[in-house]
């Protein structure tokens, strides 16, 4: 474990917990895509699979248990409970267009062509796009309530927070991934722009708006 | 390759 990596874990916790409290208090999903959201708890799951069988630290299980859970919830909330708030029209992307890529992409490009390991390296790749739809929707409503933008942010330093893992693990361990640096590249690059609009805009206290 | 027993990470 080191410093980037737990910056990037409670980044990745705390965007969760943003969003669940955002739905809760506000009483609607309205501007959050419940796609994105069904992406990250296929990502969840087909990554933490090994939490039955592979034991690494009790930091490791018991955040894995949360992050499911917290995506469990987050799906409950938005499907089930503030069902009539849940934008439909907006949240339009045809998410069949990012899991067959995987799929197909997991199949090919893998470090062990075994069943755990197919369904980790999908997982990796889908975690890279799976926030599309929420871009996407964002740009079709053409803004976002400042707390989603507070989310984004937060969903998006993690990954880059692990960027820097990566690197430190390299010149420490000599260890490194060329799957997950790959994704995590494309992931963090996919957030650029909004980062820059979350930077110039909502820090200022502006909403954030998307050039029409 | 960057092969490695298990995924350590989240």
């Amino acid at each position: 474990m080191n410093i980037f990596r737990l910056a990037g874990d409670l980044s990745h916790l705390l965007a969760i917990i943003i969003l669940l409290l955002k739905i809760w208090k506000t009483r609607s999903c309205a501007g959050i895509s419940g796609k994105s959201q069904v992406l990250f708890a296929i990502v969840y799951l087909t990554r933490y699979l090994d939490l039955f069988t592979t034991y690494i630290s009790l930091y490791n299980s018991i955040m894995k248990i949360v992050f499911i859970a917290a995506s469990g919830a987050t799906l409950y909330l938005m499907y089930v409970k503030f069902k009539a708030t849940y934008d439909h029209n907006h949240d339009s992307f045809r998410i069949e267009f990012l899991l067959i890529p995987c799929v197909i992409l997991a199949l090919i490009i893998n470090h062990d062509f075994t069943v755990m390991e197919i369904l980790w390296t999908f997982s990796i790749y889908l975690e890279s796009v799976a926030i599309l739809p929420q871009l996407f929707l964002v740009s079709k409503t053409g803004e976002a309530e400042s707390i989603t933008s507070h989310y984004l942010f937060a969903l998006g330093s993690y990954r880059a927070l692990y960027l820097l893992n990566w690197i430190y693990r390299y010149m420490a361990e000599s260890h490194y991934d060329l799957i997950a640096i790959f994704a995590g590249v494309v992931q963090t690059i996919l957030y650029c722009d909004f980062f820059y609009l979350y930077i110039t805009k909502v820090l200022k206290g502006k909403k954030l708006q998307l050039p029409a | 390759g960057d092969e490695f027993a298990k995924h350590d990470e989240l």
